[in-house]
Parts: structure tokens; sequence; C-alpha cells
């Protein structure tokens, strides 16, 4: 199949949170974001990855800047009430995202995109990929060289700003 | 937006990778993803969370099972050359996923997905979305459970398996 990289985008009104410490067990993702939703902050991005065996798994996700303020006010209830052990928001993030088809069987353009984002000395703090768009979180100052960066490693033309 | 949850398919013939303790520093990500390019592994579901600060980051992703022995026979370079302090391989896991249009606007649509993990006691391992999909790592001996359970928490009709 031909890797079709179509855009890049950045977005810089939003905030990451961090759920340390999740209890490893079927139910607790369900409770946290069924809370979440129910106060009707939109979620996105979440990504859990297994860490060293018996280690509680964190949880990432990243929510609207306008919705900062509500998450803070339930980083309370969700250590009290779901045994999650710290949540931590962070504003000082932006996402920068490759959007294109059929990038699942080509792991190249992942590569192309962290190599890139090397050579613009930007750390990568999240990453999330699918099929159809490849995102990394990255320092909020480092959001619109990381845009360039993207652009000019896939022969983009126009920037887009979300 | 309207959500519309379009198919819910079971992945079973993939293994997940775990690296922990990657160096947090521009270009780690590079070089252990354009090595295992390099040598034509097909990388899917890269995931990588922030945890407790200055914990180095661990990264998740996926291969197909038929890349397993070329990634065990690459693991130790990714160790002795890399900084990786660990790489761990698991084969027991297959993959569920949700997929739709529009859903990064609901966060109801991964919790719905959570909770219906959680009714039929399946323990979720990784998480990754995005606003076209929402995909569960899960023990590979629950993977048809957890098939059933997305098609009847979506009312959906055909399950698909790949
Ligand atoms: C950590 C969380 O994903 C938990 N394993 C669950 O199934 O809900
Ligand atoms: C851990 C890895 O993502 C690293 N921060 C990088 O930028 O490559």
């Amino acid at each position: 199949q031909q890797v079709v990289v179509r855009g890049a985008a950045l977005r810089k009104n939003l905030a990451r949170v961090v759920l340390e410490g999740v209890p490893d067990a079927p139910g607790a993702a369900a409770q946290v974001f069924g809370a979440v939703a129910a106060r009707g902050i939109l979620v996105d991005d979440i990504v859990q990855v297994v860490t060293a065996p018996d280690a509680p798994p964190t949880i990432n996700f990243t929510i609207d800047s306008s919705d900062v303020a509500e998450m803070r006010g339930m980083a309370d209830q969700i250590v009290a009430e779901m045994g999650v052990r710290h949540v931590r928001i962070d504003e000082d993030v932006a996402k920068v995202s490759v959007v294109g088809v059929g990038m699942r069987a080509h792991s190249g353009v992942a590569s192309r995109l962290f190599q890139a984002l090397r050579d613009a000395d930007v750390n990568i703090e999240n990453i999330s990929t699918s099929e159809i768009v490849i995102s990394c979180i990255v320092r909020r100052a480092d959001g619109e060289k990381a845009l360039r960066t993207a652009h000019a490693a896939f022969e983009l033309q126009q920037p887009t700003q979300g």
C-alpha cells in the first residue's frame, strides 16, 4: 500500500493529564473515564502502557484547555474514591500530528517523524499512533518548531493549526 | 457531531513489545524505531506515556507475530547500544478495536467500551485512542469475549477477525 501523508497539524490549547498508579483490575479505567465523561470533559489520546511487571499502570490523556479547571476539581475524587495514586495536569504541552493513510504498514513513517524531531532537538513526551495518525506531545514552546519540522520532513505545503 | 461506531475488530496474531526505561532525550525514539524499521519489522500502536517525574519513559508497541523472532534478535542491541534498560516481548495478547467517526468529541464512547470490558471481567493492559479508533490490548484468552462484549455494547452486527 502506498503511504500518503496528507498533512501535519499543531494543537496548543490542550493539557495532558497523568493518572499515576491506576489499579490494574477490570473496571478501573471504566470508573475514571465514566466520571470524566459525566462531567462533560472531552477526552482525547488516552494512552496506557505496561511498564515493569507488577508496577501499577499509568494512563495519560489530553483534554481541552477550557476543561482544566473542571479536571483539577475532580483530581481529589479520582485519588480518594478510585484508588489512583496521583493525578497531575500539565498545560505546558502541544500536540504535533501527522495524518495519512496506510501508515501502519510503514513503521518508516513514524521513525521519520521521530528523526525530524530529533534533528530539531525537540524532546518527545508522549507518542500515540494508529493507521491514520501519528501524534507526539512536546513542550508547548517547541510546538511551532515541531510543526515546521514535520512539514519539511514530509515535504508538505500548508501548516495547519488547531 | 453524531458519533457513529462502525464496527469492532479483534486481532490475535500480534505481540506487544515493552521498552522499559528509554532515555528521555531527543533522538532516543528515532534511534529505536529507525533500527526496527531498517529490519523490516512492521510496527503498530506505538504508545509512550509520562509516568512519575524523573522516571525514564516506557514505550509499548505491537508487531506482527511473524516478526517476533526478528524482534527478539535485536533486543540485546537495543539495550546495549541505545541505552534502553529492558526489552520484553509478550505474545499472549490480543487487540480489540472499535472503529468510528467523530469519537474524540465523545469521551463517552471510550468509557462505554471500558465499562463493557469491566462487565465481562476483562482486564485492560494497553489503551490507545484517536478520533477514528479506540484499541485495547487484553490477554489473548480474553480476545473473543472482549470482541463479543464490544459488539453488544455498541449494538453492532458482524464480528470481524484479523
Ligand atoms: C488500568 C486499567 O486499564 C485496568 N487494567 C482496567 O481494566 O480498567
Ligand atoms: C523517550 C523518547 O521519546 C525521547 N524523549 C525522544 O524524544 O526520542
